[in-house]
């Protein structure tokens, strides 16, 4: 009774295709496919929505059921990096972040720590002044790391519960800057005692395979906590979080779904995994 | 790379007298899975092979002790068809100003590459304009104001309260009256699927009849790419593609989807963040970078 289900290739390729077209990698897809045949002939599903139901159930092995929290620290200021590469969305989000985190009773202070692009510092003092919250800058040029330094103390000194830096873009096959990055967080753990409370990769939903050499770089000059996927609101999937998550236990922590500010929500990988099996 | 690979696949097939669908089967998977890893597009990927097996089964070159060799060679010049075989050069209008206007989703480099152009046709001693109509990100028409003063080239703008199409006709009419020679329109990332969005492009576009619509692409573009490609061909019209961030180590795969639902050339590839890095499109030089 379950022959069509169990050994039905046309359900496989389609899922295949499914997945593929997502963007998940093709090793993490096989996998995917492998495990599902296995638990096919342990749990001889009848239907292909009840086949579905065991593939759902085996992306839930690898994203998880429940939404991961955003740490804090035991001791303010709690600091979150956000860092990636050029323009997948971090100035953006972290105005985003910052009216959630008001919302939530926090009190964030932004940090422009990238001194380099062409008008970023006025970009996030836009953004500081839609969420109302003040932005720590220095002038263009400026080392990052200082910007970042004065930034810590002025949060303690002014009550500033959470400090959010935005550094400038920047590709992972560039050494001076992955170390200008390391820098930065090294400031954040002099200055408070401990690594960021979050270093978050934001990525772009558009990005392919390169996704995961992305977070397999960053996360070998600042540990990696999770990851913002932005750009949610196109067509693209960003399935790469799903080879990311399986490879590096990575989590997404935060999903962007727009260009404006209330844009930004909390990762739920069940909601996910239905959005990417329609 | 993927000649290693096919070492492999291709070890088997050698002591044989004929071969079977089997045999062939391995060697072509390894193309597969090498196209994939590099963002080419699953559908792409499938045609592709078929017609490289074809390829190679022809030539008769499966079962010699240089087969690996041979196939990506083929592979490689199959590849190179498809990117657009020869580099293609710049043309000016003979009505000047020459009108070019820069499209493509949100992030991918168009403002840095208004920049990187301007900066470039004033190498070929041109005088061009830079117009700034993204009137919605934050700081936008600060950011191409900056690159202009870079770049040592005007910048054409009107806050961010007078519609894009305005701003683009009356920067056309400016540059015709100070006798600038190029336009380069910056327009604001934008959704394929945002029917407004791609509604204001194609205005912009209907209103000062662009002589180039440039397609801005990000090398890191994965599956999607055809998708927004075919989008913005179908809604605006694109003439011609930029690669970005190819100084990454994205392998750059999408630019065939591109490619394919355009059927239009890469005019030039941005390979880093400063005005002076933008290079012409070398096909040879993709097709080896997308095999890894
Ligand atoms: N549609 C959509 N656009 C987004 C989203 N997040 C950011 N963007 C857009 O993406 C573009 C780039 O955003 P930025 O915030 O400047 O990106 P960035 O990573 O800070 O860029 P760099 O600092 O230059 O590396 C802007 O046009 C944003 O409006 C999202 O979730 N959805
Ligand atoms: N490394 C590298 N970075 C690039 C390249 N082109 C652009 N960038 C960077 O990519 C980021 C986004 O560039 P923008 O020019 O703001 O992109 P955009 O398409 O105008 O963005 P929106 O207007 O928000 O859609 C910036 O950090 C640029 O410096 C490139 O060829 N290489
Ligand atoms: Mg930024
Ligand atoms: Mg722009």
């Amino acid at each position: 009774v379950f022959t069509t289900v169990t050994l039905d290739e046309d359900f496989i390729a389609e899922l295949e295709e499914t997945l593929v077209l997502s963007d998940v990698a093709m090793a993490t897809t096989e996998k995917l496919i492998e495990s599902l045949r296995q638990q096919v002939k342990k749990e001889r599903p009848e239907t292909i929505e009840q086949a579905k139901a065991l593939f759902k159930r085996e992306m839930a092995r690898v994203l998880g059921t429940e939404p991961a929290p955003l740490q804090f620290s035991p001791q303010p200021p709690t600091v979150w990096l956000i860092l990636g590469v050029n323009g997948t969305g971090k100035t953006t989000s972290i105005g985003k972040l910052a009216n959630l985190m008001k919302q939530q009773g926090y009190r964030p202070l932004l940090v422009a720590a990238d001194t380099f692009r062409a008008a970023a510092i006025e970009q996030l003092q836009i953004w500081g002044q839609r969420v109302d919250a003040p932005v720590i800058a220095h002038r263009p040029g400026a080392d990052p790391a200082a910007v970042v330094f004065d930034a810590v103390r002025a949060a303690r000194s002014r009550g500033h519960d959470l400090v959010l830096v935005d550094t400038a873009g920047r590709l992972h096959t560039k050494h001076n800057l992955m170390a200008e990055l390391e820098k930065v967080s090294r400031v954040v753990e002099r200055e408070t005692g401990r690594q960021p409370d979050e270093s978050l990769l934001v990525l772009d939903a558009t990005t392919g395979q390169n996704g995961l050499a992305q977070a397999s770089a960053f996360t070998q000059s600042v540990p990696l906590t999770g990851i913002i996927l932005t750009k949610l609101d196109g067509t693209a999937k960003g399935g790469i979080v799903i080879t990311i998550a399986d490879q590096l236990h990575l989590p997404v922590k935060l999903v962007g779904t727009g260009e404006k500010i209330g844009d930004l929500a909390v990762f739920d990988p069940q909601e996910y995994v239905e959005a990417l099996m329609e | 790379g993927l000649s290693a690979k096919l070492q492999n696949a291709f070890a088997k097939l050698r002591g044989k007298v004929t071969l079977k669908e089997e045999d062939v089967d391995a060697a072509m998977r390894e193309i597969r899975l090498a196209l994939l890893e590099a963002d080419v597009n699953f559908k792409v990927v499938r045609e592709f092979v078929a017609q490289v097996r074809e390829k190679a089964i022809g030539a008769d070159v499966l079962k010699n002790l240089n087969a690996p060799q041979m196939v990506v060679k083929i592979v490689h010049e199959e590849l190179v068809k498809l990117l657009g075989g020869e580099p293609v050069k710049m043309k000016f209008s003979s009505h000047p100003p020459t009108i070019i206007m820069m499209v493509g989703l949100q992030g991918t480099g168009k403002t840095t590459t208004c920049g990187k152009l301007a900066t470039w046709l004033k190498s070929e001693r041109k005088k061009p304009l830079l117009v700034a109509t993204d009137v919605y990100r934050p700081a936008a028409v600060d950011q191409l104001k900056r690159v202009g003063e870079q770049a040592n080239v005007p910048v054409f703008e009107m806050g961010t309260n007078v519609s894009p199409v305005e701003i683009a006709k009356q920067a056309v009419n400016h540059a015709r009256q100070r006798g600038l020679d190029v336009v380069i329109i910056d327009t604001a990332g934008r959704l394929h699927i945002d029917e407004q969005m791609m509604r204001e492009a194609a205005a912009i576009k209907a209103a000062v009849q662009p002589h180039e619509t440039l397609l801005v692409v990000d090398a890191m573009t994965g599956q999607d790419a055809v998708n927004a490609a075919t989008e913005f061909h179908n809604a605006v019209g694109v003439d011609g593609i930029i690669l970005t961030k190819l100084d990454g180590d994205a392998r750059g795969g999408a630019i065939l989807s591109v490619r394919q639902v355009t059927g239009k050339p890469v005019k030039f590839v941005g390979i880093g963040e400063k005005l002076d890095a933008l290079e012409p499109f070398y096909p040879d030089r993709m097709a080896g970078r997308i095999l890894g």
